[in-house]
């Protein structure tokens, strides 16, 4: 279940649809400060279903979509998907049939976000089963954002369990 | 759930401490129970780089806890492979021989996992296999551009 | 009190606007009282990098706000400047350009202010007048040693 | 008042008696990961008062004497030394008299900590008052710790105000 590529529509500060294309299995992102590199993360979280606008570095909800710049407009929705290659049938269940796997949400001016999976729309609880069991998640351990590498060792002792328990 | 708790902890506990050397060039790490409860323990980590005493990872240097950090999340994901994993400048920290240990290290797990990593240190960037580069030429707009890695070396000589 | 507070907060805010376009490029900053009562509101800061819409620090980048944090430091530092300003990577974000705009900013004050400047980074490295190395050669044992810059130059480049 | 030398014994990773050397306004400090830069700020605010174990990365005030290593016993005592230049007079008072200022403070085992002031043994008081006015102090905004620079603009308000009023 490799992660083929990530698509962003009126995401932060992607205000143009713009595909991340990742074939290959190490992948370095770079680029001036404040450029948009972090926002790539959230969109990931997003996409997965983070619910918490802390998380996202934002105040509420719509606070993911693009708000405007010197130059350009504030859009009204915002959209992220992420395409994986299911070739090794990881997935199981309903999915083990399709060789690709696209999961997408939206978001408008009015905070409602809507999921897709594969082009039809489904539950949020689709999306967070699609994952379950494999390490990944809004949350997971595998997505290390800015500034907490630090202090991930120093964290409270059930904090640190509960981090130990999704790889369980 | 208790000895699947276990087992989970015992897996993870023997990984960390064969990762921890690997990234330290020698000393060892524990993760450690902080109660005879499985079901409601906490978890703390120990640490000893090679030649030192203190255990407390309080004590520990900056980039010393980015490598612990690190050795953990790895030693996690030796138990359960996620499909991909982004890490987003864990690499701040640490001086150029840490992070060169710390390349080879990611290098050999993407046989197995997919690592996007975001990153400003050139060496890091070298250990890429596929670059890209976001940048904001129109103010406020993020977007793509290739990267050559020469004109990125070139830049950090002058 | 309530004048004198009042003063302060009016110098630094100056400052502050004056100091954070020299580090950005552009753009521009403020402090912002959470309250009318000048002996008890809060301070908050706004950013404006150049050509962005966003006020909320919250929502910039890690680079970003070191940055901002910087020009307020130093905002601060021109009111009452302290006889020596130690700095641990506050570098360690930043990316190239922004750390040759903040050397250039600091040789500035280290006309009056004497720096400490604790770095990885090799352009801060090259700007600093003086430059003490310390090291573990004994595990778990500090010493200084001399840093020659031709020799850290010479090890990023391969 | 410029730093003219820190002068170091068993404080934390520095064993041997070490002297950093201050003669130029602008100094770097570099070294690889655990060597001991980061250790040199927690001896800058101890000598200047720090009360506060966990401010010095500790848990009681004992741990910044040096533990032991390998080939090393822990040691009884840790000392700081600062000295400053005081050739423009800077400071007022009883100190306009001395062309060098020199605070220094000890601490053995039992947590006992004495502070000397130009080699004369003084209260922790008189350390404090020697900066007062100057911007100077164990938590002053002119002692940056490592990983905090990012988070400082996002601080409470009441705490963003009592940064600025060390200022006044
Ligand atoms: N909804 C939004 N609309 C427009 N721009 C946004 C929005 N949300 C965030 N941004 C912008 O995105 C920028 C932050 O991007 P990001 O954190 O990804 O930078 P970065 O590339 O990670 O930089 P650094 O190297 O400093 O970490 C901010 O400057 C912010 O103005
Ligand atoms: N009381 C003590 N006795 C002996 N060693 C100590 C004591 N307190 C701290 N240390 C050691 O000092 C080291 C940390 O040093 P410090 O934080 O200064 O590193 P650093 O040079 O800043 O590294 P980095 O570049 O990673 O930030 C730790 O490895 C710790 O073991
Ligand atoms: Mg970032
Ligand atoms: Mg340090």
């Amino acid at each position: 279940m490799r992660l083929r590529r990530i698509k962003l529509a009126g995401f932060k500060s992607f205000v143009d649809p713009t595909t991340f294309d990742l074939p290959s299995s190490l992948v370095g992102v770079t680029g001036p400060n404040g450029a948009g590199k972090s926002n790539l993360i959230d969109a990931v979280r997003w996409v997965m279903g983070e619910s918490s606008a802390r998380q996202l570095r934002g105040g509420q909800m719509t606070d993911v979509i693009f708000s405007g710049s010197s130059g350009r407009h504030p859009l009204s929705s915002a959209s992220v998907e992420m395409v994986f290659d299911n070739n090794e049938g990881r997935l199981g269940g309903e999915y083990a049939r399709f060789s690709e796997i696209s999961i997408r949400r939206t978001v408008d001016r009015e905070g409602i976000s809507n999921y897709y999976l594969n082009g039809t729309r489904c539950r949020r609880r689709d999306i967070t089963d699609v994952f379950l069991g494999t390490g990944l998640g809004p949350r997971s351990y595998s997505l290390i954002e800015q500034g907490i590498i630090s202090k991930l060792v120093e964290s409270k002792p059930e904090d640190l369990r509960e981090f130990l328990e999704e790889a369980a | 759930t208790r000895s699947r708790f276990k087992e989970t902890f015992d897996q993870i506990n023997t990984r960390l401490n064969e990762l921890f050397p690997r990234l330290f060039g020698g000393g060892a790490a524990a993760l450690v129970l902080t109660g005879d409860d499985l079901l409601n323990a906490g978890v703390m980590v120990t640490a000893h780089p090679p030649g030192k005493r203190n255990t407390s990872v309080q004590m520990l240097s900056g980039g010393e806890k980015a490598l612990v950090a690190v050795a953990l999340v790895f030693a996690i994901f030796d138990l359960n492979p996620a499909p991909f994993c982004m890490l987003d400048e864990v690499d701040a920290p640490m001086d150029d021989a840490n992070i060169t240990r710390f390349c080879d290290l990611v290098h050999e797990i993407s046989q197995r996992t997919q690592f996007i990593i975001i990153t400003h240190n050139r060496s890091t960037m070298a250990a890429c296999h596929q670059l890209i580069g976001v940048t904001m030429q129109e103010p406020g707009v993020s977007r793509l551009v290739g990267v050559d890695l020469d004109e990125v070396e070139r830049c950090s000589v002058n």
